[in-house]
């Protein structure tokens, strides 16, 4: 475990938390793709298959439980609870995800660290989560002006990812035999689809403005 | 023996 690590984890953890506080304190989830909550899930239960057959820590365990937890709870929020989901944005959200899900399984299929069912699924996780947010930055888009939590939301998720990269850099060249290149190139392309967001985002605190991207 | 990538990460 290294700072990087750790802050990008606590980064994505608030991520979580302040979309649960934006959910819960407003009873709304406007600006929020279900799609993407829905494709988070998925990576999520592909990626933590070893939960319960490879102990690695405490923290560890505790933390995919904590994210499999919430992103199921924040999906069936989304389409059962009948206040939060009339605030839906049903004909903004309609990214077809599904073609995302379809492409990264096969490519999954193709490149994997070893010809097993783990390794592909892990694999499928780290190529789907690259493509997850997809949805919510179309989303965000067509929806023009962004609520301060759904901001922050999208900007902290996209924030650990960016900080994953430098504990990747710190690990190759303090791990001898560390090589992650799957979930590096895939965590490179991830974190570029944030670019033009991050640049509103910070023009937005800069000029102490509304977030406002352009649609 | 090939020690199985372990996924230590989140």
């Amino acid at each position: 475990m290294n700072v990087f690590r750790l802050t990008g984890d606590m980064t994505h953890l608030a991520s979580i938390l302040v979309l649960l506080l934006k959910i819960y304190a407003t009873k709304s989830c406007s600006g929020i793709s279900l799609k993407t909550q829905e494709l988070y899930a998925l990576v999520f239960l592909a990626r933590y298959l070893n939960l319960f057959t490879d102990f690695i820590s405490v923290y560890n365990t505790v933390m995919k439980l904590v994210f499999i937890g919430s992103s199921l709870a924040i999906v069936w929020c989304m389409r059962m609870h009948k206040m939060v989901k009339r605030s839906y944005d049903q004909e903004l959200d309609t990214f077809r995800h599904y073609f995302l899900i379809a492409g990264c399984f096969l490519l999954a299929l193709l490149v994997n660290e070893k010809f097993m069912f783990p390794e592909v699924l892990w694999a499928f996780s780290i190529y789907l989560e690259a493509v997850s947010t997809i949805p919510q930055l179309v989303l965000l888009q067509r929806s023009g002006n962004v609520d301060n939590l759904t901001g922050q939301y999208v900007f902290l998720l996209g924030a650990y990812r960016a900080l994953y990269i430098l504990n990747w850099i710190y690990r190759y060249f303090t791990e001898p035999h560390f090589s992650r290149w799957i979930a590096c190139v895939a965590g490179l392309v991830q974190t570029a689809l944030y670019a033009d967001f991050f640049y509103y985002y910070f023009l937005s605190w800069k000029n102490n403005a509304k977030l406002q991207l352009p649609s | 023996l090939l020690e199985r990538e372990h996924h230590d990460e989140l």
